[in-house]
């Protein structure tokens, strides 16, 4: 479904020139639970940005179900973006001033009537134990409250494919198992993708195959 | 050296009233390494903000060798707290356009002069491995070297007392164990009391005593 050929992402600063992702090479089939580990750093943040198709490689090829990405315009970019991914991003990137309720109904803006929106929204927030803090502002909330709001966001719209930034980072080691148990769920019941970073390796594996990053290089591909 | 007693938060929301610490008794003394366990919510950040003077009780007492903090006006709480403590957010709270050595740089500002002020900087960015990531803004660094920014942010006056919410909470074990040891040696050869939020137990048992907070009433309070 995802191959990765020869992708390679350089960052040009003033200071000087990083190679986040070294020629990597990488194929995910459809319906698998991916694990990437490695050291801060390492390009994992990256490559999952490249995944996402919210930036560009520098050079190597990006294959979705055989589309080319980067022969997609901007626009066609965003829209199967919105039509495939779901994120928890390592800063989850919540909007102040909207309650956890708003921000988990936004993805589903375009999509349905409006009942049935807030009631899709409640139960995945529902789903991360956060169902008594649903009017609570980000500001009112603790660091793994805001995270969970990201989790619950990123499953409302039942994407084929989710994109997990350390999701568990700011939790506790038993509301880390409720979420990869939810992940696990969604794989082996609705045949989701999902594709998490971690540096925890009792987090990692959950999945059923783990990559390691180091120095933008795959290290090591082992089924768990 | 910290003593709390029957020490309260309420926050008042228009959805509901949060209990976020429930009549705390709790001494820590000089020199101590302490680590905070507890459920995503329990209050860890929330009791973290009041020893950092960052925040008021609801009621109870905050006594800092044997000073009462809430007889002290707003400056005075700002001055002993600039004076006290260094903190690394569970957010960070890294300033967006400024370089990683000017980030670690500025609570040094009123301190000393300009030309050791960098080099301080720069040590206290090699200790925590970021020495080629100086020049880079935030929006440049991975997640775990924006918290190791943080870090090196709340080393560089040496406090007294150094408040860290989840510090290894964006990094790989070999780098959040190296952290682990530049705490420790503070607490051994210097003799700065560490205070340290963390999910993780095998992070926690770096310290000496390691209490739990559940719905903000300490449940257990060990010495490991
Ligand atoms: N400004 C606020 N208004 C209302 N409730 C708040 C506010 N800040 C925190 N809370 C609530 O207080 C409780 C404790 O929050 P706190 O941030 O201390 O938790 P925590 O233990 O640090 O959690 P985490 O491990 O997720 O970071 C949470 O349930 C949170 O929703
Ligand atoms: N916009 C940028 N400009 C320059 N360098 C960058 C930029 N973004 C990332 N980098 C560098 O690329 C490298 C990889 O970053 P990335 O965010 O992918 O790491 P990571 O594996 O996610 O790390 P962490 O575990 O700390 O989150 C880092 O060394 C970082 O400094
Ligand atoms: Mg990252
Ligand atoms: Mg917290």
């Amino acid at each position: 479904m995802i191959e990765l050929k020869n992708l390679t992402k350089i960052y040009k600063t003033d200071a000087e020139t990083v190679n986040a992702l070294n020629s990597i090479d990488l194929d995910i089939s459809s319906g698998q639970f991916l694990s990437i580990m490695g050291q801060s750093g390492s390009g994992k943040t990256t490559l999952m940005n490249i995944l996402g198709c919210l930036d560009n490689p520098s050079s190597g090829k990006y294959l979705i179900n055989g589309l080319d990405v980067s022969s997609l315009s901007d626009d066609q970019r965003a829209r199967l973006r919105g039509e495939l991914f779901g994120f928890v991003f390592q800063s989850y990137n919540l909007i102040p001033r909207m309650s956890a309720l708003e921000q988990v109904e936004l993805p589903l803006m375009y999509q349905i009537e409006n009942k049935d929106r807030k009631l899709k929204a409640a139960q995945a927030l529902e789903s991360v134990g956060l169902v008594d803090r649903m009017h609570f502002n980000p500001n009112q909330l603790s660091g793994g409250q805001q995270q969970r709001v990201a989790i619950a966001r990123s499953l409302v719209v039942n994407p084929q494919v989710i994109l997990a930034d350390e999701p568990t980072g700011a939790l506790d080691s038993n509301t880390g198992e409720e979420i990869m148990a939810i992940f696990r769920e969604l794989v082996e019941i609705k045949g989701i993708t999902v594709i998490l970073v971690t540096h925890e390796l009792h987090i990692a594996e959950f999945a059923s195959r783990v990559i390691t990053l180091k120095d933008g290089l795959i290290i090591s591909d082992k089924k768990v």
